[in-house]
């Protein structure tokens, strides 16, 4: 695992965050479902909390879909190339490109090359929403890259090491360890 | 786009979404130190943008110089490949599967395994 420079993280005093989603993008209840169930890896493993708000400017995490330039200066391009981005504490923006084909139930039965899982790239933005960087180790959800086709949702140890330095662990876990590795999903065609 | 499933993505979508940003890639594989060859400043752009080149200039050539051999080394430590500085197949195949935008060096440190490499031979101290 690697943190930012400086390592940002929330403060104590923010550890209950709320996150709501652009409003322009007039996302379904099943696209908002799966970044609910993206949080729910994070919180699992840490004392954070995660709520969602009606109200995009007030929230802590900003999530939105856009392609091309959309004004952050990290331009998105186009079909599979970057997926997404986000920026560490405090600043809480999350932004997935616009341009790709987004699977949001059901990413086995791939007959397209460039299908991506929408949580498994949201975990990944989540740990940089909470001060990750990226990690060599590759079963890791902060690997870098993800193949199409492929669905990657539960943190790996070198995830948890990592956001449990910056955060400690979940005061509500009835074990010192957390929830098993040894069940991991991590499946696809390819 | 959203999709439950593969299955339901329309056909008429599928020709339009196959060639991805970084396709042209695939012409670098087996570029070394000292050639010149086109194709070769876009990616010393995708390498800038992630962190790899520093912020000299953005006006890449197409020479395939000592930054980028360094780049490509580093590159290969980060992902676990064989530190050759080469394009080999193995390293532009992991050069065109699609990523997060976010730098893997970035302000030219990083706790990846580039970066302890380079702290264990002294060249920068990790954190």
């Amino acid at each position: 695992y690697s943190f930012f420079p400086g390592t940002p993280r929330w403060p104590r005093s923010r550890r209950d965050l709320t996150y709501a989603f652009e409003p322009r993008n007039q996302l379904t209840d099943d696209v908002k479902r799966v970044f609910t169930n993206a949080f729910a890896r994070w919180s699992e493993w840490t004392p954070l909390t995660f709520t969602e708000s009606n109200n995009y400017n007030t929230a802590d995490l900003k999530i939105g879909f856009y392609g091309g330039n959309h004004g952050d200066g990290e331009d998105f391009d186009g079909v599979l190339g970057t997926l997404a981005h986000a920026f560490a504490p405090p600043r809480g923006l999350l932004h997935l490109d616009s341009d790709e084909t987004w699977i949001i139930d059901d990413v086995f039965a791939s007959g397209s090359p460039s299908a991506m899982d929408l949580e498994s790239v949201a975990v990944h933005e989540i740990g940089h929403l909470l001060g990750l960087g990226h990690s060599s180790v590759e079963d890791a959800i902060m690997f870098p890259t993800i193949s199409s086709g492929i669905r990657k949702v539960e943190l790996a140890r070198d995830d948890v090491e990592g956001i449990q330095v910056l955060y400690g662990t979940n005061p509500d876990s009835n074990s010192t360890t957390g929830p098993s590795f040894g069940e991991r999903e991590m499946s696809g065609a390819h | 786009h959203f999709f439950p499933n593969v299955s339901s993505i329309p056909p008429s979508l599928l020709p339009n979404i196959t060639a991805g940003a970084w396709d042209s890639f695939n012409n670098l594989s087996g570029c070394h130190l000292g050639q010149k060859v086109p194709g070769i400043s876009k990616l010393k752009n995708y390498f800038h943008y992630f962190g790899y080149i520093g912020n000299i200039s953005k006006n890449f050539t197409d020479d395939y110089d000592d930054a980028l051999e360094t780049a490509v080394k580093n590159y290969q430590l980060n992902f676990n490949l064989n530190a050759t500085g080469e394009l080999d197949e193995s390293t532009v195949k992991q050069i065109l599967k699609p990523r997060c935008g976010v730098a893997d060096i970035v302000n030219g440190s990083s706790t990846m395994n580039s970066g302890k490499a380079a702290s264990m031979t002294g060249h920068t101290v990790a954190h």
